[in-house]
C-alpha cells in the first residue's frame, strides 16, 4: 500500500 | 502604488481557473520583476507556483514591494464580470487593504471597477531547490488531461513510468486496470503535438489522480505541458503562459509504506 507524502517534506521552509 | 494592465482579460480568467480548485486564497507578491504567487493546497500535498513577468504586461508599475492576500473565489467572481476582450487593470495603493480590478471595453465606452478586500494571510513560503530531473517529458496538454481523466476512473493513484522509449501511465483498482503508453514522437511536424522525452535515468513514481486532474485545469493556458520527474521528489507539472510567465504545480509522490 502506498501512502501520500506531504510537500513540506521536500522543500525547505523559508 | 501598484498598477498592472493586460489588454485582454482571457489570460487572467484562465489563470484563476487553473488555481481556484486547489487554493481558496493566496498571496500575490508584487515587485519590479512581476507578480508571484506560491501556495500549498489545503492538505499540503501540492504546491502551486505562478510567475508573471512585469515586462510582459501592457503596463506595469510597482513602486514598493507589495504582498496582497486575496480570496481566489472572490477574485474569480470578479473576473467573471469582465468580457474576454476587456482590458484589465489591477490597482492598489501602498499599504492598502483593498485592491481594484478595472475592466474597460475595447471601444472604451464601458468602464467598470470592482474593489476587493485584501486578506492578511499567514502563508509559509517554501524554498524550492534547483533540481536536475532524471526525466523531462513534454507532451500535448490536452493529451495529458485526457489520460488523467481516463485513468482516474480506475484508481485513486496513477503510476508514471518514464524510460527512453516512452512514458507509460498506469492505474489499477477493483474495476480493472488501464495503461496508456506514449512513444516519443519520431517526426515532429507540429511542435505542439510532439511528445519529447529527455531522460538521464528511468523513473517510476506514483501520484494521486485527484491532484493531477486539478492541475489539468491549466490546460487552456498552453498547448504543451512539461512533466519533470526524479526518484523520491515531487513531480513538477509546468504550463507556460505565452510570453507572460508560467504556472508550476509540485506534487509529492505516494510512497510505499
Amino acid at each position: 500500500k502506498s501512502k501520500q507524502s506531504g510537500i513540506k517534506n521536500y522543500f525547505s521552509t523559508k | 502604488m501598484f498598477e498592472a494592465r493586460l489588454m485582454n482579460a482571457t489570460i487572467l480568467k484562465k489563470i484563476l481557473d487553473a488555481v481556484k480548485d486547489l487554493l481558496n486564497e493566496g498571496t500575490f507578491d508584487c515587485s519590479d520583476s512581476g507578480i508571484q504567487l506560491q501556495a500549498m493546497d489545503n492538505s499540503h500535498v501540492s504546491l502551486v507556483s505562478l510567475t508573471l513577468r512585469s515586462d510582459s504586461f501592457d503596463k506595469f508599475r510597482c513602486d514598493r514591494n507589495l504582498s496582497m492576500g486575496m480570496n481566489l473565489g472572490t477574485m474569480a467572481k470578479i473576473l467573471k464580470c469582465a468580457n474576454n476582450d476587456d482590458t484589465v487593470t489591477i490597482k492598489a495603493q501602498d499599504n492598502a487593504d483593498t485592491v481594484t480590478f478595472m475592466f474597460e471595453s475595447q471601444n472604451h465606452e464601458k468602464v467598470s471597477d470592482y474593489e476587493m478586500k485584501l486578506m492578511n494571510l499567514d502563508q509559509e513560503h517554501l524554498g524550492i531547490p534547483d533540481t536536475d530531473y532524471s526525466c523531462v517529458v513534454r507532451m500535448p496538454s490536452m493529451e495529458f488531461a485526457r489520460i488523467c481523466r481516463d485513468l482516474a476512473q480506475f484508481s485513486e493513484s496513477m503510476v508514471i513510468c518514464c524510460t527512453k522509449e516512452g512514458v507509460k501511465f498506469s492505474a489499477s483498482g477493483d474495476l480493472g486496470s488501464a495503461n496508456v503508453k506514449l512513444a516519443q514522437t519520431s517526426n515532429v511536424d507540429k511542435e505542439e503535438e510532439a511528445v519529447i522525452i529527455e531522460m538521464q535515468e528511468p523513473v517510476t513514481l506514483t501520484f494521486a489522480c485527484r491532484y493531477l486532474n486539478a492541475f489539468t485545469k491549466a490546460t487552456p493556458l498552453c498547448n504543451q505541458v512539461q512533466l519533470s520527474m526524479s526518484a523520491d521528489v515531487p513531480l513538477v507539472v509546468e504550463y507556460r503562459i505565452s510570453d507572460l510567465g508560467h504556472i508550476r504545480y509540485y506534487l509529492a509522490p505516494k510512497i510505499e509504506e
